[in-house]
């Protein structure tokens, strides 16, 4: 089994590869993206070898073909259809943010039962009543929700998203959700990524 | 060195210690804990032998001693300053976030450079110009910055942070900052958790 912080440090490694491919550069070594990226250069072969063999010993990687690879591990060939339930402060901050369509994230459908919510336009997607949510995710081949309402809301929306035919769905609500094993669900606590620091800070500020 | 995924589990055992010890449990087993988060009872083994011996072969985990040992390491014992900065649709989601002061991250001071924000108030914490940053943050003793302001803005507000002597920053922004090496600098994508399940998924989907 593939650690999963090496598959985050491959999408790490990709958005630094469309810098770099952005820039003209044709080859790279596993120094220039490990200085590129925070890691070690050790640690940046050790992850791509899960994979096989990508470079040539001694002149590097070709970047197109590094990143195209990447790319189709990451499972980031084709585009995703993504909708968000839940249009409150982070589901805004979600909604409005560049990154995701980069990355081949569409934001293909936005459900809230607040109606001073319903009917705003994001980026030409018109916020929808959630009791519609059953019909409108599969008419638009939605493959991933992102619950973004309050915990007491969250294993409701989450059934409505796994019959509605989803296959992953990430959750931002703090409480742990009942899904099927067929569904992908990580959840996300951004205190988690505060707790690396102190961590981090542990032996410093003894 | 400790595997950073490791550090991010022992923060979620952390949670659902929380939840056990509300429930009045006194002893645990790693069974238990693998299950209650969703990973291998080895798994739960393997990342607390990195600290030490916590349990009894047999019997299992003390909850509350398990707990505190974890806080402990995640170095959760005190609670910690935090500074906002960029009150935008993530700086609101952050600073309403009740799972950041749970975890003892307390925000003590909120900047923008909009005077529409500036003057508002979030949990007993006014809005304050941005440009009073390097005057208040060593008043407050924050040792933490979070920056939820545009990539343009990123650079100068963490140049900011470093000078008025925050130890540890918390990044947003798509963009890649530069800071002095004694100060911990985490970024954080949101796009990276997606990026986890569209791997996951790639063997399914295929
Ligand atoms: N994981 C993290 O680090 C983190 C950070 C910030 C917020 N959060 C969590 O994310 C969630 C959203 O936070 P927020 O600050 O945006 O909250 P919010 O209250 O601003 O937004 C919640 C939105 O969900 C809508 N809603 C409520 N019940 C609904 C339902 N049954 N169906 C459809 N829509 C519904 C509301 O109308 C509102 O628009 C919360 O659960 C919060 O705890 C998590
Ligand atoms: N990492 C992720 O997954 C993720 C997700 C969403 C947003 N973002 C990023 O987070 C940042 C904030 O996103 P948002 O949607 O809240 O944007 P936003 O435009 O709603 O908010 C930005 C805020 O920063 C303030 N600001 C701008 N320049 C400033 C300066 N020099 N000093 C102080 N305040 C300043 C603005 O007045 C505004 O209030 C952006 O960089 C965005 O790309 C990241």
């Amino acid at each position: 089994k593939i650690p999963e912080a090496t598959i985050m440090r491959l999408s790490v490694y990709s958005r630094y590869l469309t810098e770099i491919d952005r820039k003209g550069i044709i080859t790279i070594s596993s120094g220039d993206i490990a200085e590129g990226v925070g890691v070690s250069p050790a640690q940046v072969r050790k992850d791509l070898a899960y994979f096989g063999e990508f470079g040539i010993r001694g002149v590097g990687y070709n970047v197109k073909d590094l990143h195209r690879n990447i790319l189709k591990i990451l499972g980031l060939s084709n585009e995703w259809s993504v909708c968000l339930v839940g249009l409150g402060n982070l589901g805004l901050a979600l909604s409005t943010y560049r990154g995701f369509r980069e990355r081949g994230f569409i934001i293909t459908s936005i459900f809230d039962n607040d109606p001073e919510k319903i009917g705003i336009v994001i980026d030409g997607i018109e916020v929808l009543p959630v009791d519609l949510l059953e019909e409108i995710v599969p008419q638009r081949h939605t493959q991933i929700g992102a619950i973004t309402v309050p915990s007491s809301s969250a294993q409701i929306i989450a059934d409505k998203l796994v019959k509605s035919g989803v296959k992953a769905i990430l959750n931002f609500a703090p409480v742990v959700l009942n899904v099927p094993p067929e569904v992908e669900l990580r959840n996300v606590d951004l205190s988690v990524n505060l707790e690396v620091l102190t961590f981090n800070l542990g032996g410093k500020m003894a």
